[in-house]
């Protein structure tokens, strides 16, 4: 099973990545799981058509109990893409990474991944603060990669530092690593360099670059990821190239 | 006592507007602290000639102990204003807002506000998730006042509608109110109208209209407020002018 946990800075394109990869994975002909982890809530509105699914805390807030069957709180989207949200607790009131915790402990409870099977599950998780739940997907064999999205801008690699850091603070317990950063431009100034003395500083490898494309807005605002618009244009290419990418790599350590 | 925190998504613009307003006050006469809240530990970096402060929690893992006097983990900045910075803890391990709440313990303890006695504090506190010690500038009588820094940018107005949120869940505690919001530009399409847009939706006021300006960015590269630069240009102006609203805002409600 391919686990990858997706992270970055709020805004920089995690959900927009974490989709498409899904979306390309399942056009592979894979079985994938999407489970997103920021309080935003909104990591798989385009596999689901732009029709945001209700969160497990969201359910939990309203029934107060937890789910008694995947289903209440999880949809099936394009490509046959199963989408979970966590969605967080009221702002202010209690750790914001608790969604994630209590999602993982409904997961286990309910042998989501027995009786689903997936072959790949893409966790999209809020990288501004490394702590409480939002350290969880990087803990306790829930992924084996972290991806770290990041642009040129100051801040971004100011979070992808800190991300980096914490995985790193893992290192000894056989945590997830991070495999790589995908470079998701925002078309700054030198941001090539930027990105790439950041990624020779720390020992990382860029594995993606996604230009900023207008493709990725049109079919947005259609509820689509560019894979289920149209698997012809570039940037689908770009996706679909890195999920190959990622299958081989996991194949490759498959053998030793 | 004012006692303002300033909140928004990392990397808006907080540390450059709450330095700057510190500088501000300074300058109108006013004794102020400037407690940054921000585990990256760099706001008050530009009223101390660009030479960063040891953050209190770099000194507890440091020397193992809280420290002895306020002097150890301060420093008089531009204007007499006193500079302390919270720090973190190391990247995913533990509660990423547990420096504020450190910081706070050992204020009280040193008794800082009783033997400085400051007129103005300012509170400078990432908003990016408003939980754990983030959270703690709103509670237990810390600000009394926030304000959201916030540019017309969806990840931005997202992060200031959790902000708000957060406060209004405490509305009844007698914790701070939201005083209003700073528009920091980023030049965006439609930057006012989206930013108004939000103000009149959560019943807010924009007290504040920063334009993106290259006076800050010429002075910052010198380790200085545009205050400290040139109180002749238009953008300290600006700071001044909300300082100035700040206090009359002050002096107005202490008549009640
Ligand atoms: N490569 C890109 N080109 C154009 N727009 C992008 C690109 N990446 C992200 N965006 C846009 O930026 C916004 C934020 O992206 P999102 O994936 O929601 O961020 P995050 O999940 O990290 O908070 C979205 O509206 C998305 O369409
Ligand atoms: N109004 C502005 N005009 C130009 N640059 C700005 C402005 N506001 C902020 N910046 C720049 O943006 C960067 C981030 O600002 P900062 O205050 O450090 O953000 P935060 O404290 O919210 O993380 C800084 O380098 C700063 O110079
Ligand atoms: S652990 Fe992180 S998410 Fe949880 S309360 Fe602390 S800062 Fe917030
Ligand atoms: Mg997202
Ligand atoms: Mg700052």
């Amino acid at each position: 099973m391919l686990k990858i946990a997706v992270y970055g800075k709020g805004g920089i394109g995690k959900s927009t990545i974490t989709s498409n990869l899904s979306a390309a994975f399942s056009f592979l002909g894979k079985k994938v799981i999407q489970i997103g982890c920021d309080p935003k809530a909104d990591s798989t509105i385009n596999l689901l058509g732009g029709q945001p699914l209700l969160p497990v805390m969201n359910y939990m807030r309203e029934y107060e109990r937890y789910p008694a069957s995947i289903a209440e709180v999880s949809k099936i989207g394009y490509g046959g893409v199963l989408c979970i949200e966590t969605g967080g607790p009221t702002p202010g009131l209690g750790c914001a990474g608790r969604g994630i915790i209590a999602t993982f402990n409904l997961l286990e409870e309910l042998a989501l991944f027995k009786t689903f099977e997936p072959e790949v599950v893409l966790y999209d998780v809020l990288g501004d603060v490394v702590c409480g739940g939002f350290a969880a997907p990087i803990r306790e064999g829930y992924a084996s990669k972290v991806l770290i999205v990041t642009s040129g801008e100051k801040m971004s690699l100011y979070a992808a530092n800190n991300i980096n850091r914490a995985v790193n603070n893992f290192a000894d317990r056989g945590y997830a690593k991070v495999r790589g950063i995908i470079l998701n431009r925002r078309n700054i100034d030198h941001e090539t360099e930027k990105v790439q003395d950041f990624a020779v500083k720390n020992g990382l490898e860029i594995i993606g670059d996604i230009p900023r494309s207008r493709d990725i807005n049109h079919f947005e605002d259609e509820g689509k990821t560019v894979i289920e618009g149209n698997t012809d244009l570039p940037i689908s290419h770009k996706f679909l190239d890195l999920t190959r990418m990622l299958l081989a790599d996991e194949q490759q350590r498959g053998r030793l």
